[in-house]
Protein backbone atom coordinates (compact mmCIF):
# COMPACT_ATOMS: atom_id res chain seq x y z
CA UNK A 1 0.00 0.00 0.00
CA UNK A 2 1.24 3.57 -1.16
CA UNK A 3 -0.77 6.79 -0.01
CA UNK A 4 0.18 10.64 0.33
CA UNK A 5 -0.99 13.66 2.45
CA UNK A 6 -0.55 17.47 2.05
CA UNK A 7 -1.38 20.31 3.08
CA UNK A 8 -1.30 23.40 0.44
CA UNK A 9 -0.18 26.97 0.25
CA UNK A 10 -3.51 27.87 1.28
CA UNK A 11 -4.15 25.89 4.04
CA UNK A 12 -6.38 22.97 2.11
CA UNK A 13 -5.25 19.34 3.00
CA UNK A 14 -6.00 15.97 0.96
CA UNK A 15 -5.30 12.44 1.02
CA UNK A 16 -5.05 9.59 -1.47
CA UNK A 17 -4.03 5.62 -0.91
CA UNK A 18 -3.33 3.45 -3.29
CA UNK A 19 -2.81 -0.64 -3.31
CA UNK A 20 -2.32 -3.92 -4.83
CA UNK A 21 -4.13 -5.64 -1.62
CA UNK A 22 -2.70 -9.07 -0.38
CA UNK A 23 -1.20 -12.00 -2.03
CA UNK A 24 -3.19 -14.82 -2.20
CA UNK A 25 -6.65 -12.99 -1.92
CA UNK A 26 -9.78 -14.19 -2.91
CA UNK A 27 -13.72 -13.75 -2.78
CA UNK A 28 -12.96 -9.87 -4.31
CA UNK A 29 -11.63 -9.48 -1.04
CA UNK A 30 -10.77 -5.59 -0.42
CA UNK A 31 -9.31 -4.19 2.51
CA UNK A 32 -9.20 -0.35 4.04
CA UNK A 33 -7.48 1.46 1.16
CA UNK A 34 -10.15 2.43 -0.84
CA UNK A 35 -12.94 2.74 1.73
CA UNK A 36 -13.31 6.43 3.06
CA UNK A 37 -13.02 6.77 6.84
CA UNK A 38 -11.19 3.75 7.03
CA UNK A 39 -8.09 3.73 4.83
CA UNK A 40 -8.68 7.40 3.58
CA UNK A 41 -9.99 10.94 4.88
CA UNK A 42 -9.37 14.07 4.50
CA UNK A 43 -11.34 17.41 6.34
CA UNK A 44 -10.31 20.86 6.30
CA UNK A 45 -11.94 21.28 10.11
CA UNK A 46 -8.93 18.13 11.18
CA UNK A 47 -6.48 16.54 9.13
CA UNK A 48 -6.06 14.32 6.16
CA UNK A 49 -5.20 10.47 7.23
CA UNK A 50 -3.78 7.79 4.81
CA UNK A 51 -3.32 4.58 6.06
CA UNK A 52 -1.23 1.00 5.28
CA UNK A 53 -1.94 -1.97 7.57
CA UNK A 54 -3.96 -4.97 8.20
CA UNK A 55 -7.14 -3.86 6.56
CA UNK A 56 -9.62 -5.80 8.20
CA UNK A 57 -8.85 -3.94 11.33
CA UNK A 58 -8.53 -0.83 10.03
CA UNK A 59 -12.40 -0.87 8.59
CA UNK A 60 -13.57 -2.00 11.70
CA UNK A 61 -11.65 0.76 13.65
CA UNK A 62 -12.59 3.02 11.41
CA UNK A 63 -9.08 4.17 11.26
CA UNK A 64 -9.05 7.37 9.49
CA UNK A 65 -12.41 8.96 10.65
CA UNK A 66 -11.42 8.08 14.28
CA UNK A 67 -8.08 10.40 14.12
CA UNK A 68 -10.31 12.89 13.15
CA UNK A 69 -13.37 12.97 14.85
CA UNK A 70 -10.13 13.27 18.09
CA UNK A 71 -9.14 15.81 17.04
CA UNK A 72 -12.55 17.81 16.42
CA UNK A 73 -14.53 16.75 19.49
CA UNK A 74 -11.42 15.99 21.89
CA UNK A 75 -9.59 18.97 20.45
CA UNK A 76 -6.01 16.55 20.13
CA UNK A 77 -3.40 17.18 18.11
CA UNK A 78 -2.80 15.87 14.68
CA UNK A 79 -0.01 14.37 16.68
CA UNK A 80 -1.74 12.79 19.35
CA UNK A 81 -4.78 11.79 17.62
CA UNK A 82 -2.95 9.64 15.02
CA UNK A 83 -0.71 8.34 17.90
CA UNK A 84 -3.56 7.49 20.35
CA UNK A 85 -5.48 5.43 17.20
CA UNK A 86 -2.07 3.79 15.98
CA UNK A 87 -0.80 3.03 19.80
CA UNK A 88 -3.69 2.42 21.64
CA UNK A 89 -7.30 1.95 19.98
CA UNK A 90 -6.38 0.07 16.94
CA UNK A 91 -3.59 -2.42 18.78
CA UNK A 92 -6.69 -3.31 21.45
CA UNK A 93 -8.73 -4.57 18.74
CA UNK A 94 -5.43 -6.26 17.12
CA UNK A 95 -4.67 -4.59 14.67
CA UNK A 96 -1.09 -3.75 13.31
CA UNK A 97 -0.07 -0.93 10.66
CA UNK A 98 0.42 2.48 10.85
CA UNK A 99 -0.49 5.74 9.16
CA UNK A 100 0.40 9.28 7.77
CA UNK A 101 -1.66 12.72 8.78
CA UNK A 102 -1.58 16.17 8.46
CA UNK A 103 -3.24 19.37 9.66
CA UNK A 104 -4.37 22.03 7.89
CA UNK A 105 -1.17 23.87 9.43
CA UNK A 106 1.29 21.73 7.55
CA UNK A 107 2.01 19.43 11.13
CA UNK A 108 2.83 16.04 9.98
CA UNK A 109 2.51 12.60 12.09
CA UNK A 110 3.36 9.05 10.84
CA UNK A 111 2.73 7.12 13.89
CA UNK A 112 3.00 3.25 13.58
CA UNK A 113 3.13 0.26 15.64
CA UNK A 114 5.26 -2.33 13.20
CA UNK A 115 8.23 -2.46 11.43
CA UNK A 116 9.17 -2.00 8.12
CA UNK A 117 7.49 0.99 7.64
CA UNK A 118 8.89 3.11 4.41
CA UNK A 119 7.99 7.18 5.21
CA UNK A 120 8.79 10.33 3.87
CA UNK A 121 7.75 14.16 4.64
CA UNK A 122 9.02 17.42 3.30
CA UNK A 123 7.98 20.82 4.26
CA UNK A 124 8.23 24.65 3.36
CA UNK A 125 9.92 25.22 7.33
CA UNK A 126 12.83 22.96 5.95
CA UNK A 127 12.05 19.06 6.93
CA UNK A 128 13.35 16.81 4.02
CA UNK A 129 13.50 13.51 5.28
CA UNK A 130 13.01 9.90 3.85
CA UNK A 131 13.19 6.60 6.50
CA UNK A 132 12.85 3.33 6.68
CA UNK A 133 11.63 1.92 10.26
CA UNK B 1 2.26 32.15 3.07
CA UNK B 2 1.20 29.30 5.08
CA UNK B 3 3.44 26.34 6.08
CA UNK B 4 2.82 23.64 3.11
CA UNK B 5 3.90 20.12 3.30
CA UNK B 6 3.35 16.27 2.23
CA UNK B 7 3.83 13.03 3.70
CA UNK B 8 4.61 9.69 2.07
CA UNK B 9 3.85 6.55 3.03
CA UNK B 10 5.35 3.14 0.84
CA UNK B 11 3.47 0.86 2.84
CA UNK B 12 4.81 -1.60 5.15
CA UNK B 13 7.86 -3.61 4.11
CA UNK B 14 7.33 -6.62 2.30
CA UNK B 15 11.48 -7.18 3.58
CA UNK B 16 11.27 -7.90 6.73
CA UNK B 17 14.74 -7.94 9.15
CA UNK B 18 17.64 -9.39 7.51
CA UNK B 19 16.18 -9.13 3.96
CA UNK B 20 16.82 -5.82 3.46
CA UNK B 21 20.46 -4.84 1.90
CA UNK B 22 22.26 -1.59 1.62
CA UNK B 23 21.73 -1.38 -2.32
CA UNK B 24 17.95 -2.42 -2.31
CA UNK B 25 17.55 0.09 1.05
CA UNK B 26 19.38 2.72 -1.47
CA UNK B 27 16.60 2.04 -4.36
CA UNK B 28 13.51 2.24 -1.82
CA UNK B 29 14.88 5.62 -0.38
CA UNK B 30 15.30 7.02 -3.97
CA UNK B 31 12.02 5.83 -4.70
CA UNK B 32 10.28 7.48 -1.93
CA UNK B 33 12.76 10.42 -2.32
CA UNK B 34 10.93 10.86 -5.82
CA UNK B 35 7.56 10.69 -5.05
CA UNK B 36 8.14 13.09 -2.25
CA UNK B 37 9.68 15.95 -4.30
CA UNK B 38 7.41 15.27 -6.96
CA UNK B 39 4.76 16.26 -4.71
CA UNK B 40 6.29 18.74 -2.82
CA UNK B 41 7.40 20.62 -6.19
CA UNK B 42 3.69 20.84 -7.18
CA UNK B 43 3.04 22.53 -3.07
CA UNK B 44 5.81 24.45 -4.15
CA UNK B 45 4.53 26.28 -7.76
CA UNK B 46 1.06 26.62 -5.65
CA UNK B 47 -0.90 23.27 -6.75
CA UNK B 48 -3.40 21.84 -4.43
CA UNK B 49 -3.14 19.66 -1.80
CA UNK B 50 -5.04 17.41 -4.30
CA UNK B 51 -2.91 17.54 -7.46
CA UNK B 52 0.44 17.02 -4.66
CA UNK B 53 -1.14 13.64 -3.28
CA UNK B 54 -2.34 12.24 -6.69
CA UNK B 55 1.00 12.63 -8.06
CA UNK B 56 2.98 11.59 -5.14
CA UNK B 57 1.28 8.21 -5.06
CA UNK B 58 1.44 8.00 -9.17
CA UNK B 59 4.90 8.05 -8.67
CA UNK B 60 4.77 5.40 -6.00
CA UNK B 61 2.39 3.26 -8.28
CA UNK B 62 4.71 3.45 -11.18
CA UNK B 63 7.62 1.90 -9.24
CA UNK B 64 7.86 -2.41 -8.86
CA UNK B 65 8.93 -1.76 -5.31
CA UNK B 66 5.66 -0.90 -3.49
CA UNK B 67 2.32 -2.82 -3.90
CA UNK B 68 0.47 -0.39 -5.52
CA UNK B 69 -0.03 -0.15 -9.73
CA UNK B 70 3.39 -1.30 -11.31
CA UNK B 71 4.15 -3.51 -8.08
CA UNK B 72 0.67 -4.68 -6.87
CA UNK B 73 1.02 -8.44 -5.21
CA UNK B 74 -1.08 -11.10 -7.19
CA UNK B 75 -4.20 -12.61 -5.90
CA UNK B 76 -4.78 -16.08 -5.52
CA UNK B 77 -5.89 -16.72 -9.66
CA UNK B 78 -2.10 -15.16 -10.27
CA UNK B 79 -4.17 -11.69 -11.60
CA UNK B 80 -3.94 -8.45 -10.03
CA UNK B 81 -6.70 -6.33 -8.16
CA UNK B 82 -5.99 -2.74 -6.97
CA UNK B 83 -7.81 -0.04 -4.89
CA UNK B 84 -7.08 3.42 -4.91
CA UNK B 85 -8.53 6.49 -3.18
CA UNK B 86 -8.75 10.09 -2.81
CA UNK B 87 -10.30 12.81 -0.75
CA UNK B 88 -10.40 16.96 -0.79
CA UNK B 89 -10.48 18.15 2.33
CA UNK B 90 -11.60 21.46 1.19
CA UNK B 91 -14.92 20.30 -0.14
CA UNK B 92 -15.22 16.70 1.20
CA UNK B 93 -15.41 15.10 -2.06
CA UNK B 94 -13.79 11.71 -2.68
CA UNK B 95 -13.18 9.26 -4.88
CA UNK B 96 -12.74 5.60 -4.99
CA UNK B 97 -11.88 2.44 -7.01
CA UNK B 98 -11.84 -1.20 -5.98
CA UNK B 99 -10.96 -4.65 -7.86
CA UNK B 100 -9.75 -2.69 -10.63
CA UNK B 101 -7.00 -4.50 -13.07
CA UNK B 102 -5.03 -3.24 -15.71
CA UNK B 103 -5.12 0.24 -14.70
CA UNK B 104 -1.48 2.05 -14.65
CA UNK B 105 -2.33 4.56 -12.18
CA UNK B 106 -5.42 3.66 -9.88
CA UNK B 107 -5.26 7.06 -7.90
CA UNK B 108 -5.68 8.75 -11.23
CA UNK B 109 -9.00 6.42 -11.85
CA UNK B 110 -10.12 7.43 -7.88
CA UNK B 111 -10.09 10.82 -8.82
CA UNK B 112 -11.77 10.80 -11.93
CA UNK B 113 -14.61 8.96 -10.14
CA UNK B 114 -14.63 12.39 -7.49
CA UNK B 115 -14.31 14.90 -10.29
CA UNK B 116 -16.05 12.63 -13.27
CA UNK B 117 -19.35 10.87 -11.90
CA UNK B 118 -22.16 11.68 -9.19
CA UNK B 119 -20.42 8.86 -7.13
CA UNK B 120 -18.05 8.36 -4.52
CA UNK B 121 -16.73 3.98 -5.13
CA UNK B 122 -17.18 2.49 -8.15
CA UNK B 123 -15.86 -0.87 -8.21
CA UNK B 124 -14.85 -4.02 -10.33
CA UNK B 125 -16.25 -4.32 -14.15
CA UNK B 126 -18.18 -0.89 -13.30
CA UNK B 127 -15.08 0.64 -12.39
CA UNK B 128 -13.47 -1.04 -15.59
CA UNK B 129 -16.02 0.10 -17.40
CA UNK B 130 -16.06 3.90 -16.10
CA UNK B 131 -12.50 3.75 -17.29
CA UNK B 132 -12.72 2.51 -20.74
CA UNK B 133 -15.61 5.87 -20.71
CA UNK B 134 -12.33 7.56 -19.94
CA UNK B 135 -10.34 6.22 -22.40
CA UNK B 136 -7.92 4.51 -19.84
CA UNK B 137 -4.90 2.68 -21.97
CA UNK B 138 -5.15 -0.92 -19.78
CA UNK B 139 -2.01 -1.99 -19.35
CA UNK B 140 -1.38 -5.83 -20.22
CA UNK B 141 -0.33 -8.50 -17.23
CA UNK B 142 3.24 -8.41 -18.29
CA UNK B 143 3.43 -4.96 -17.08
CA UNK B 144 2.53 -5.79 -13.54
CA UNK B 145 4.66 -8.67 -13.75
CA UNK B 146 7.72 -8.94 -10.58
CA UNK B 147 9.54 -11.65 -9.51
CA UNK B 148 9.59 -11.30 -5.77
CA UNK B 149 5.63 -10.55 -5.38
CA UNK B 150 5.61 -13.51 -8.19
CA UNK B 151 7.83 -16.06 -5.56
CA UNK B 152 6.38 -14.68 -2.37
CA UNK B 153 2.81 -15.32 -4.05
CA UNK B 154 4.40 -18.98 -5.20
CA UNK B 155 4.99 -19.42 -1.59
CA UNK B 156 1.57 -19.84 -0.60
CA UNK B 157 -0.27 -20.48 -3.57
CA UNK B 158 -2.94 -23.69 -3.37
CA UNK B 159 -3.13 -22.66 0.15
CA UNK B 160 -6.17 -21.03 2.49
CA UNK B 161 -3.02 -18.25 3.83
CA UNK B 162 -2.68 -15.38 2.33
CA UNK B 163 -0.30 -12.47 3.20
CA UNK B 164 -0.27 -8.54 4.02
CA UNK B 165 2.35 -6.62 2.37
CA UNK B 166 3.73 -6.19 5.91
CA UNK B 167 5.24 -8.06 8.17
CA UNK B 168 6.01 -8.00 11.91
CA UNK B 169 8.00 -11.04 12.78
CA UNK B 170 5.20 -12.31 14.69
CA UNK B 171 2.68 -11.83 11.82
CA UNK B 172 5.31 -13.78 9.21
CA UNK B 173 5.84 -16.36 11.00
CA UNK B 174 2.54 -17.18 11.43
CA UNK B 175 1.90 -16.99 7.76
CA UNK B 176 4.81 -19.28 6.77
CA UNK B 177 3.39 -21.88 10.01
CA UNK B 178 0.29 -21.74 8.52
CA UNK B 179 0.88 -21.88 4.75
CA UNK B 180 3.48 -25.04 5.98
CA UNK B 181 0.50 -26.80 7.80
CA UNK B 182 -1.94 -26.27 5.16
CA UNK B 183 0.53 -27.95 2.62
CA UNK B 184 1.88 -30.74 4.80
CA UNK B 185 -1.79 -31.59 5.57
CA UNK B 186 -2.20 -32.51 1.86
CA UNK B 187 -0.31 -35.47 2.42
CA UNK B 188 -1.75 -36.68 5.89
Amino acid sequence: TVGAVACDQDGNIAAATSTGGMTNKKWGRVGDSPMIGAGNYANNKTCAISCTGSGEFFIRGVVAYDVACLMEHKGMSVKDASSEVIHKRILDIGGDGGLIAVDTNGNIAMPFNTEGMYRGQKSSNGIDDVSIY
Amino acid sequence: MKTFSIAIHGGAGTLVKGMMTPELEAQYKLALQNALDAGYALLEDGKTAVDAVEEAVSVLEDSPLFNAGKGAVFTATETHEMDASIMDGKTLNAGAVSLITGIKNPVKLSRDVMEKSEHVFLAGDGAMQFAKELNYKLKDASYFYDEFRHKQWLDIKDTDSFQLDHASDKNEKSVAERSRSQKDSKFG
